[in-house]
């Protein structure tokens, strides 16, 4: 497939290449995936977020650039900047109207996925984060094709602490083992909910089945830790702001 | 398509066939569903559940029926009873390893669901309920496509209370109308959490635009309530239980 190598040199200057991934929706991959963009972007590193869930794009709202839009030339397809250091792509910028669904089956989602590799002008990177939606299905194996030669560096997975969680999060180890995609680490997010009145910590998703550590040791994957079930989070992701500017020095900050 | 006609007949008996739909992942479609099915059943109702999220079947194990496998016959494929009144299918129950990654592209994914709605032998029920994964992809369409003829009564749309969620049920939303699909109605999860040890709630996943009762004011689809935010519905959901069971007067048992 041509399409490989123009991904290949369309991505020469990107040195690391991760993915997001989970197999459950609701987990925090989009979370995970902006907040370590913010984070790396703070650290004055070049960073680009490639949005890959097409039915559910919610990377521009929460890098906090709804409204903007693709500006496409002979180069190609410019990202939309946050800053110097962080450059976004997504198909949220690219919809008429928010609310009207993208009804669009697998072929037509690989054909987006492909132009986000090939024509996007990222330029040089410290690193591309690629943000998933849910599954192990079009999207995933489009990536993980048209990235053959460019190379991936591997895989962060999400997951909460639930059995729910886990039995989709062991399939999608197992589809990175399949497509030897290398796991990173996993982290478990949503742990343990702190209330601000009393300071009780209720696990309201319990790890009935151990969390995600027993998991990661059962599987021989990297545990990389846990982030607490924090309605700053939540707020950040509908704001479209870093964490570490809503409480610099929570407990939340720092995990991420 | 002869499908079409086929997917009548076979559920000529069955008198109301409802979706549960979202766009987001993890807003708790899989537990309504499950809880739904339940409560219908606990009122000796006949009612069949149907998982249609083939990369991340989790009704098996929400409706306490893990290791069972499917019985084919020149009949069809039978259900996997839960009791005399509550007949399940899912994926689910056909994996040789439940940790085996489904790793499907659409068209696969198309051909077990037309199969579900052909050959299982769901027989006489008062409804027919069909969890379906996140997005308006592949199995959306299929299943709206097949079930033409048969006819949906309508779909009960989950979501939570937070922005992000709501940006993807409204495309839900739009979805239904462009496939003419009555919307029966929107239940918002996760509301608020309350403490139990000082009695303090807190809405972690917080309405920053309104939560669910404003956007169903907006886009003018009925509004079915709320129900909180409480680890009782997660354990429910890794242990396979009735929700009425681990707390029969609880806020939740009453809203489901
Ligand atoms: N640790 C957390 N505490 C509170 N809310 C969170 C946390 N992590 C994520 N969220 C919220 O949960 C919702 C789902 O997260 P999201 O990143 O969209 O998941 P995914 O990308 O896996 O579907 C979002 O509204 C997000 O803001
Ligand atoms: N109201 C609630 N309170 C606590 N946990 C919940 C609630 N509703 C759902 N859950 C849990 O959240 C997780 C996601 O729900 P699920 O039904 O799997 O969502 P979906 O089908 O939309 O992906 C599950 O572990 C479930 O048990
Ligand atoms: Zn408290």
């Amino acid at each position: 497939d041509p399409a490989l190598a123009d991904v290949q040199d369309r991505l020469a200057k990107v040195k690391r290449k991760i993915l997001v991934l989970s197999g459950k929706g609701g987990v925090g991959k989009s979370t995970v995936s902006a907040q370590l963009s913010f984070g790396f972007s703070a650290r004055s590193m070049d960073v680009g977020l490639l949005d890959v869930d097409i039915c559910g794009p919610s990377v521009p709202r929460m890098l906090g650039l709804l409204g903007q839009d693709v500006h496409q030339s002979s180069e190609g397809w410019s990202p939309i900047y946050v800053d110097d250091h962080l450059a976004v792509m997504s198909i949220g910028f690219m919809l008429p109207n928010q609310d009207d669904a993208i009804i669009w089956r697998g072929p037509r989602k690989n054909g987006l996925i492909k132009q986000f590799l090939t024509d996007v002008t990222w330029g040089e990177l410290d690193a591309l984060i690629i943000d998933t939606p849910p599954g192990t299905s079009d999207e995933h194996l489009s990536i993980v094709t048209y990235l053959q030669d460019a190379k991936i560096d591997g895989a962060i997975i999400v997951t909460t602490p639930q059995e729910v969680s886990l039995m989709d999060v062991r399939k999608e180890i197992n589809f990175c083992r399949r497509v030897s995609l290398p796991v990173l680490g996993v982290v478990e997010n949503m742990s343990g909910y702190c209330c601000p009145l009393c300071g009780h910590t209720e696990r309201i998703f319990s790890p009935s089945t151990g969390g995600a550590q027993a998991m990661c040791q059962q599987m021989d994957v990297p545990y990389l830790g846990s982030v607490p079930l924090d309605g700053r989070v939540a707020a950040a992701g509908d704001q479209g702001m870093p964490l570490a500017q809503l409480q610099p020095d929570g407990p939340v900050a720092k995990c991420i």
